[in-house]
């Protein structure tokens, strides 16, 4: 995955988001394309949960599984989520919960709670840094106010860090894959600086759903387990989702 | 670069004409006022013929590391449905209703993202 929360030159949020998912899960060697991943496209839907007649918020679901891996409450805060690969990983923490420790939340879970209970980036930021939760993941938060954007590391029972998006140092982007921010990306897998580079060649003065579409259309950002891409601003309360293909040559992840 | 991992050059102008998509996904309303067990019908009825295209698929590729497995998502899994949070384990024996599937092969798509950060 590539989730990316950037803001312009007016202080302006987007985030946006490749959701890639079906490593190792079945290769089609006559296709040359992973088996899971094909089965997942035609799943992607947005979902427009609503309350009393009114929306609440949006998300980009596949059918059938009802955690949030990206969504959007207008005027308040948007969310993603990554996977953090790591051998103490969700097997463990549900065989903890199977075995009956079930203080953990499931990290797809939690984030539904948090669109559903949080009502600002900061009580939303709190709930995902605070919780238990049964797999280690990164959460992306954005924000309405600038420089409210930042990438939350977690293991299942602890924080491990905040990369917040430092507007005094000039920063405008936050962007996270599948590896810890402080670490170097293995060689095999260095989608960051890809997609690092990509973001600084537009420029702040560029940012907008078309610019970092660009970004997320760009190999191998997008890849061959890109299911969709999401872009998100929060004001406007604007989803929109586009599933992806990787035309050859495309490098599998 | 044409050899992997077959990076580019960044792209320019793929937003206005949605290059490299598969199209867009349809939007469904769930009414959090509606009963857990039923939110989700809309969806499933839309998607049933998908859904239980992908979750045969995943059920070849757990049965071939053991067929064991299936047999064992079937037994115990429906018993841990009931321990999940509400509205959770209602909205998946919705799910589960309403696809015609069983309860405990929905529940096992919708761990799938939380088992495979190993």
């Amino acid at each position: 995955c590539t989730s990316i929360v950037a803001q312009d030159d007016a202080g302006k949020l987007y985030h946006a988001r490749n959701l890639d998912f079906g490593l190792f899960m079945g290769w089609d060697v006559k296709n040359h394309t992973w088996l899971i991943t094909e089965y997942l496209r035609p799943l992607v839907v947005n979902v427009n949960f609503t309350r009393g007649g009114k929306t609440a918020y949006k998300s980009v679901n596949f059918a059938g599984y009802i955690g949030l891996l990206t969504g959007i409450k207008p005027n308040a805060f948007t969310i993603t989520l990554n996977e953090r690969f790591n051998i103490d990983g969700g097997f463990v923490g549900m065989l903890e919960w199977i075995m009956g420790q079930r203080d953990g939340h499931w990290t797809s879970f939690l984030t539904r709670t948090v669109m559903d209970k949080a009502s600002s980036y900061d009580e939303a930021m709190s709930m995902l840094t605070k919780e238990v939760i049964l797999a280690p993941v990164y959460y992306i938060v954005g924000g309405v106010k600038s420089g409210e954007g930042a990438v939350v590391t977690r293991d299942r029972t602890k924080l491990d860090n905040v990369m917040a998006m430092n507007t005094t140092a000039g920063e405008w982007y936050v962007l996270e894959t599948n590896y810890d921010n402080w670490t170097n990306p293995p060689f095999f897998d260095d989608r960051r600086a890809d997609a690092k580079k990509c973001m600084d060649y537009s420029g702040k003065k560029g940012v907008g759903f078309p610019s970092i579409f660009d970004v997320l259309s760009t190999k191998p950002v997008l890849n061959q387990l890109t299911t969709y891409t999401a872009l998100m601003q929060v004001n406007a309360g604007t989803l929109e989702t586009y599933i992806r293909e990787c035309p050859h040559p495309c490098y599998p992840w | 670069q044409v050899l992997p991992p077959y990076t580019e050059d960044c792209q320019h102008g793929m937003y206005a004409n949605h290059a490299r998509c598969a199209g867009m996904p349809p939007t469904f309303e769930v009414n959090l006022d509606q009963d857990p067990s039923v939110r989700w019908n809309g969806v499933v009825q839309h998607k049933k013929k998908e859904l239980v295209a992908m979750i045969g698929q995943i059920k070849l590729l757990v049965g071939a590391i053991s067929p064991k497995i299936i047999t064992a998502v079937d037994q115990y899994l429906p018993e841990l449905i009931q321990k999940l949070p509400e509205p959770y384990g209602a909205e998946i024996q919705g799910i589960a209703k309403a696809s015609g599937l069983p309860d405990g092969e929905i529940l096992l798509f919708n761990i799938f993202y939380e088992i495979f950060t190993v």
